[in-house]
């Protein structure tokens, strides 16, 4: 037997409530319900024998994980060790908003690359927020990674060409940019960014964004994809937030993977991201 | 309180028009779409036009206007009051010396805001000093200590101990002798699942007896805002709001959810990185942002 369209509308609508309550942004809790609304429709449920509430939740878990089934769970590791063969150094670029983490990752990337035996320097490429430098200097000094740096108002281009340039005399297999956060409405600074982009031809461009993000989420995502290429992201504090919904907006708009979690402020507080298991959070 | 300001307002006017059920019900559609894509809560969506539905079913609205825009305006008024109404936020600093401490979530800007309030305090003729008690975020110390330099502030922050609640003592110590008039403690990010440091903030409290605590909310957060702020004032009072990044296209819906939870007055918004990007709250501006 087919559910009732009335039951249809109640379950999206609770699931729309539902969405929300967790921070995914108005319109693509609106997409996604719509994806569901069409697997409900088509859903057979036994008569007897079964337990329907269960069919039902399924089916909808399910579709969700239909809207970013062509997302992959990527093994950063491996996909790092890909790309190291064909290239060294690879370089690494870290971008995005404000405040949300870039820094931190860039320590917890150094550690767990070291930890896999490679070398990593640090390029301090934020050269504008005060004591920028001195942050990434203190997790290099931490972590046993050199930290490539010019002076506070230097051109961040410059440091990148630098760090790379040492890392190639040095035979490093590893460059982690660190850029300054940037707010998406600022236009001088997004052009300063396509400009780095361009400058330090990333083997991977990393966007790093906190999981606490409301629907603003959408409108960062949809502004950094105007100016540059990201391949992967990082969410962070996801132990402030387990449920973040900002992780599906950001899934559903940009389409690329996420690589990990950031779940504190310990160098080994990065786990993998898996979409099935972050889907059955945030459903509960 | 939202029945009485419309009440108010039909009295005053001339010339009235019916609201159909269906379009009403429409425009409550579209009106909770955009307080929800604002970060306001479900709850907070479904009981304001619940409220609303409930009055105006069958009711009447002045000629000339859109119900839509009515019923905004409504809203509009409604929202500014819960902000504090049409008096700006006291900002004055009382009394002499003062102590203002800072908190607030991991990232949300409270070393910018510190340093942005030291300048704003300076430029009326307060002599402010700026404490880092944060010894947990690599480089803290020294992005305050460079943002007071910029500013002209003096500056106390770790020599070397990692206790926070001796960096605050011994800086309190030092711009008390100083004749500091406004002293701000900055604090290390922290959530409400970080159990020792929310424990730690409480412990700080109680040996700074701040005059003030200001909670530093990231305008770009969602509902989060609202559950750190309850959460945060189970351990320390929470009397004024420094709202951050109002520079991004964030409606604030947060924001405003805090101030709900906290009772507590938005003084000043951050509108960039720069120390003078700083503006004391206006409660109007804010909401029509908010209602977009
Ligand atoms: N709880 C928690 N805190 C985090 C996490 N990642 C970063 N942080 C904290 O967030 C704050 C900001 O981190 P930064 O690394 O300075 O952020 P950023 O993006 O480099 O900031 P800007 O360079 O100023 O744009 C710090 O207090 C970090 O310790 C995380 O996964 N969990
Ligand atoms: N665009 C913009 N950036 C801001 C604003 N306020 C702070 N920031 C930036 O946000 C980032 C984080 O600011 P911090 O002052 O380091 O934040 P914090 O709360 O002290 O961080 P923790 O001490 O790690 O918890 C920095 O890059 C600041 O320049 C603002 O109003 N607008
Ligand atoms: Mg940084
Ligand atoms: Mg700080």
């Amino acid at each position: 037997t087919k559910l009732s369209e009335d039951k249809i509308t109640k379950l999206c609508d609770n699931l729309f409530i539902q969405l929300v309550e967790c921070d995914v942004a108005v319109e693509v809790s609106e997409a996604i319900v719509e994806s569901v609304k069409a697997e409900l429709a088509n859903l057979k449920i036994p008569r007897f024998g079964v337990d329907k509430e269960k069919i039902v939740r399924e089916c909808i878990r399910r579709a969700i994980l239909k809207v970013i089934e062509d997302i992959p769970d990527v093994d950063f590791m491996e996909l790092v060790k890909k790309i190291h063969e064909e290239r060294s150094p690879v370089v690494i670029l870290f971008l995005g908003p404000n405040g949300y983490g870039k820094t931190t990752t860039i320590a917890k990337i150094g550690y767990l690359l070291k930890n896999a035996g490679y070398s990593v320097v640090f390029a301090a490429a934020d050269t504008f927020r005060a004591g920028a430098i001195e942050q990434l200097e203190e997790h290099g000094r931490r972590l046993g990674i050199k930290v490539v740096k010019h002076r506070y108002g230097a051109d961040p281009a410059a440091v990148i060409h630098d760090a790379i340039a040492h890392a190639e005399s040095k035979g490093i297999d590893f460059v982690l940019v660190d850029t300054a956060g940037r707010m998406h409405t600022d236009v001088n600074l997004m052009d300063e960014l396509k400009k780095i982009y361009r400058v330090a031809e990333p083997d991977l461009s990393v966007f790093v964004a906190d999981a606490l993000l409301g629907n603003e989420a959408l409108e960062v995502a949809k502004t950094y994809s105007k100016y540059v290429n990201v391949d992967g992201l990082i969410i962070t504090k996801v132990d402030a937030y387990p449920k973040g919904g900002s992780i599906l907006t950001f899934l559903v708009t940009l389409r690329k993977p996420i690589y990990f979690l950031g779940v504190g402020q310990r160098y080994e507080d990065l786990i993998p991201f898996r979409k099935e298991w972050f889907i059955n959070q945030l459903l509960g | 309180n939202l029945i009485e300001s419309f009440s108010k307002i039909v009295s005053r006017i001339k010339g009235l028009v019916y609201i159909d059920d269906e379009t009403l019900r429409e425009i409550l559609k579209e009106i909770q779409r955009a307080l929800l894509k604002a970060d306001v809560s479900v709850e907070v969506v479904y009981n304001l036009t619940k409220n609303i539905e409930k009055r105006f079913k069958e009711s009447k609205i002045p000629q000339g206007v859109s119900p839509k825009d009515y019923l905004l305006y409504v809203i509009y008024n409604e929202m500014v009051n819960i902000l504090g109404g049409d008096t700006p936020p006291p900002v004055e600093i009382a009394k002499r010396p003062y102590k203002l401490m800072l908190v607030g979530i991991e990232g949300c800007g409270k070393t910018t805001s510190a340093a942005k309030l030291a300048y704003f305090y300076t430029r009326k003729r307060l002599k402010v000093g700026l404490v880092q008690t944060d010894i947990h975020r690599p480089g803290a110390r020294e992005q305050l200590r460079q943002l007071a330099e910029r500013i002209g502030a003096p500056f106390y922050g770790d020599p070397g101990h990692h206790d926070p609640i001796k960096i605050a003592q011994e800086g309190l110590e030092k711009m008390l002798r100083e004749g500091v008039d406004l002293i701000i403690i900055d604090t290390a990010g922290r959530h409400k699942s970080e159990q020792e440091l929310m424990e730690e903030i409480k412990r700080l409290y109680d040996v700074v007896k701040p005059d003030e605590v200001m909670l530093v909310i990231d305008a770009t957060s969602g509902k989060q805002a609202a559950a750190q702020a309850e959460a945060f004032m189970r351990y320390v009072p929470i009397n004024s709001i420094f709202i951050t990044k109002m520079d991004s296209t964030a409606r604030g819906g947060g924001a405003l959810m805090s101030v709900i939870k906290t009772g507590a007055r938005i003084k000043f918004i951050g509108t960039g990185e720069d120390v003078e990007e700083i503006e004391v709250f206006n409660p109007r501006r804010f909401v029509s942002r908010l209602l977009g």
